[in-house]
């Protein structure tokens, strides 16, 4: 299963 | 956030408005290569939708709509407003050879397999080489205006930067992202070249020219 890494940066 | 990432923001983020500033306040886009801000509009473009699925921050929602805002209205005044400046014969640049290559890379190698994820690949790819056109622009023409360069070496920085951030945060947060990493990597060193003449010539007060 993927962990969508958290889109925080721009 | 750590003080490479916020640094790396604002460094991105002047040289977004530098280059705005210059076309505006010259009235021309000359030696700005079009295609390289259309690509990035549609890089922030397609990086940002998440601001309609998901909130963040107050700053982080305010960067992005002042990006996408500024290469906007910087790609409206170089095909619209200005375009009796814009330099179209030395903007030849294949830009399919980037966007096609990139599409099928973002299709292949991704976090996960749903359209937002694709998109955010696609862009997070395609920023990597949006400036290829730009830097061929400069290669074609073998000068550059020092304000372009500036525009240039801010957005260098912002990648070196965010370099530094993504070692800290391995370190300090346990956190990465291969994609990011490897596609930024790559970014950064399609501007080795330019900051070595950078350093070498502009900072010692000369003008940015290729010998022919």
């Amino acid at each position: 299963c993927h962990r969508t890494p958290a889109k925080d940066e721009l | 956030m750590n003080i490479f990432r916020l640094t790396g923001d604002l460094s991105h983020l002047a040289a977004i408005i530098i280059l705005l500033l210059k076309i505006w306040k010259s009235r021309s886009c000359a030696g700005i290569s079009g295609k390289s801000q259309v690509l990035f509009a549609l890089v922030f473009t397609t990086r940002y939708l998440d601001l309609l699925t998901s909130f963040i921050s107050l700053y982080n929602t305010t960067m992005k709509v002042i990006y996408i805002g500024c290469s906007y209205a910087t790609v409206y005044l170089i095909y619209m407003k200005l375009k009796a400046t814009y330099d179209g014969n030395h903007d030849t640049f294949r830009v399919e050879f980037l966007i096609v290559p990139v599409g099928g890379l973002a299709f292949l190698v991704n976090h996960d397999f749903s359209p937002l994820e694709i998109l955010w690949t696609f862009s997070i790819y395609l920023e990597s080489v949006a400036i290829l056109p730009q830097l061929f622009m400069i290669s074609k023409t073998g000068e550059a205006e020092t304000i372009t360069t500036h525009y240039l070496f801010f957005l260098g920085l912002y990648r070196a930067l965010y370099l530094i951030n993504w070692i800290w945060r391995f370190y300090f947060e346990g956190f990465f992202d291969m994609i990011a990493i490897v596609a930024g990597v790559v970014q950064t060193i399609l501007y080795c070249d330019f900051f070595y003449l950078y350093v070498t010539k502009v900072l010692k007060g000369k003008k940015l020219s290729l010998p022919a």
